[in-house]
């Protein structure tokens, strides 16, 4: 943990009350390792350490906290506030429906985070309907039927839509939230299919997609295990369309979720689930202190 | 020692920042101080004598290449198992090696083992029609190690030379689902000797400092014989495989460089470097 590699590089420390500049230096060091290891993007490490470095030198410590906890707690309430610390739930149009753009990279988790959503907006009573939009994938129309079914919730795909329009997927999606105003859907998640940022013709598939169905909320379904990239991934779909919202996925897993940090300093958009297993119940509450707890472990 | 005039710090700090962002990780910072202490030493006196220094290095951390061919059992088919967790690309990657097998005049039967996802018999069935193959398939929910059986047993009746396994997304967190993929490699490994032949981890393009953890926990539950890293048609340099390659012993053999049946390529060791170094 981070409390105790900072014990570590500080123990030498002498019995003032005060971090001296080399000591801050050693404790530095290891922090930025444990962000860089947890995931955190290159140039959001760097500004972050710039930041700690500016703000640790004299530091005073009190007999009951050692400086390594008094850095870690410094550390965690910094990245708490960069997470994004104030709880953003989804935005709902006054006029119905409200549509949901689910978009992301290929293999995500959009289809099953589609679903999951759907199943905790039916809870609420906000009565949604999901539109399959993804007509690449083998089966992805199938795959969100099937979850449809699992929630309850009604599914318009390219079966519903005919095949006159098969290939346009504006169309489609069209098709899909006029059938969710004669249902009287009041929220509509539109599934759409996995693309890379530098894909320019999915991307602008997306972008004529957006100005056709003027969407409340353009949800950003990122895997939590993504490296590097994520800062990349997000900058792409942001600059594109402008993200609403984030959604980070698979976090039931080990991975640190680093990630986190980078797409919302990317974005500036809140974080406001994450998937937490298959079962389409495994969505919960984006909370800033759990996230950050994880990513200093 | 001859000191080089003013090693340029700031041309350092950018191998430093090209390496990290490629997800290379902690390892950044010995290879780095590595290189300085070359141009220290005055080896090196250009930028293209940096940047091949840095090839070799990363390049020469791969064991020798083993260009993409399969591991073929010596007779009875060869079973070929496809793992990893959720969303990396296994079932499309195993349609990509079946039609590569196609090519060079092998048969090949796909069976579709994910038992769990909605919608995952059907998307590997669409690929086996596309491919014109058989397809083993189960119901949903049912045993996994079942359909992996039941595709031994057709392929060895049949005498089909590949037996391609497809197996659901797993963390590899999760201890059941890691004991119902043992529970697999034992039902073929009984059913067939040696099998399986080939075992690849899918890994994710884009996977951070994670892949660590997968390699090493999939390695520890089951014999992987390959690595297969997708994705890296994107702006992924996934540069986590290398440390993990080397830490678990497992060859990198496969990238996949797209989402049609012909976007597989042949691991080769030192273009994976000139990419990673942008
Ligand atoms: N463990 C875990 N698995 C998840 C989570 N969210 C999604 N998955 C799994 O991740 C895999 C990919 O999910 P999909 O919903 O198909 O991803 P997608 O983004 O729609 O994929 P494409 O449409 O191909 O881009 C599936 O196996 C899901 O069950 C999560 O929070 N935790
Ligand atoms: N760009 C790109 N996309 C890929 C590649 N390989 C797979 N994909 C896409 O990634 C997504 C997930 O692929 P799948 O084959 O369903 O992944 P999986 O590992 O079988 O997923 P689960 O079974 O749900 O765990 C799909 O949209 C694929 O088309 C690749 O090499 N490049
Ligand atoms: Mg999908
Ligand atoms: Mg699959």
């Amino acid at each position: 943990a981070l409390s105790e590699r900072l014990t570590g590089v500080l123990k030498n420390l002498s019995s003032r009350g005060v971090l001296t500049e080399d000591q801050v230096k050693e404790g530095l060091r290891e922090i930025r390792l444990v962000l860089l290891e947890a995931d955190v993007s290159y140039e959001l490490t760097r500004e972050f350490v710039g930041r700690l470095r500016e703000r640790a030198v004299g530091i005073e410590f009190g007999k009951t906290v050692s400086p390594g906890q008094q850095l870690v707690k410094f550390v965690h309430d910094e990245l708490v506030t960069l997470l994004g610390k104030d709880p953003a739930p989804l935005a709902f149009a006054t006029v119905s429906p409200t549509v949901i753009l689910m978009v992301g990279l290929q293999g995500s988790g959009k289809t099953t985070t589609a679903a999951k959503l759907a199943a905790r907006l039916k809870r609420e009573q906000k009565a949604p309907f999901l539109v399959a939009a993804d007509v690449y994938r083998p089966a992805a129309e199938d795959q969100l039927r099937q979850l449809g079914e699992e929630v309850g919730v009604a599914v318009f795909g390219p079966r519903e839509h005919g095949s006159a329009d098969g290939d346009d997927v504006v169309s489609l999606v069209q098709g899909g939230i006029a059938a969710a105003e004669k249902a009287r859907a009041r929220t509509v998640i539109v599934d759409t299919a996995g693309r890379s940022q530098i894909d320019e013709e999915m991307m602008g598939e997306l972008e004529r997609l957006k100005s056709a169905v003027t969407p409340l909320e353009v949800l950003l379904v990122a895997d939590g295990m993504t490296g590097q990239d994520a800062v990349r991934i997000a900058k792409g779909f942001n600059e594109a369309l402008g993200i609403t919202g984030v959604i980070l996925t698979k976090l039931d897993g080990d991975a640190r979720g680093g990630a986190a940090l980078s797409i919302h300093g990317v974005t500036g958009a809140p974080i406001k689930f994450v998937g937490v297993g298959e079962r389409l119940d495994a969505l919960e509450e984006f909370d800033p202190v759990r996230m950050a707890g994880r990513i200093l472990q | 020692a001859v000191l080089v005039k003013g090693v340029d710090h700031e041309m350092l700090e950018d191998v430093e920042r090209v390496l990290i962002e490629a997800d290379f990780g902690p390892a950044t910072f010995s290879l780095v101080e590595n290189l300085e202490q070359q141009i220290r030493r005055g080896g090196l006196k250009t930028e293209d004598a940096f940047r091949g220094w840095l090839v070799d290095e990363i390049a020469g951390m791969f064991g020798a290449g083993e260009a993409g061919e399969l591991h073929f059992a010596a007779d009875g088919p060869t079973v070929v198992l496809i793992l990893g967790v959720n969303g990396v690309g296994k079932t499309t990657q195993a349609a990509k090696l079946a039609h590569r097998l196609l090519r060079s005049g092998k048969s090949v039967l796909l069976a579709a083992a994910d038992t769990f996802r909605p919608g995952a018999t059907e998307q590997l069935a669409i690929w086996a029609d596309r491919l014109g193959l058989p397809v083993v398939r189960g119901t949903r929910g049912g045993d996994p190690a079942a359909v992996a059986y039941d595709a031994v047993e057709a392929a060895t009746a049949r005498g089909i030379d590949v037996a391609i396994i497809d197996t659901a997304g797993r963390l590899h967190t999760e201890s059941g689902l890691m004991k119902e993929l043992q529970k697999i490699v034992r039902v073929v490994g009984r059913r067939c000797d040696g099998a399986p032949h080939e075992s690849f981890l899918v890994l994710d393009g884009t996977v951070g400092q994670n892949a660590m953890q997968q390699g090493k926990s999939f390695a520890a539950a089951v014999p992987i014989s390959g690595l297969i890293v997708t994705k890296l048609d994107g702006t992924a340099r996934g540069g986590a495989v290398v440390c993990l390659q080397r830490e678990i012993g497992v060859p990198v053999r496969f990238l996949g460089v797209g989402e049609r049946l012909e976007d597989l390529d042949p691991f080769e060791p030192r273009r994976f470097a000139e990419r990673l170094l942008g």
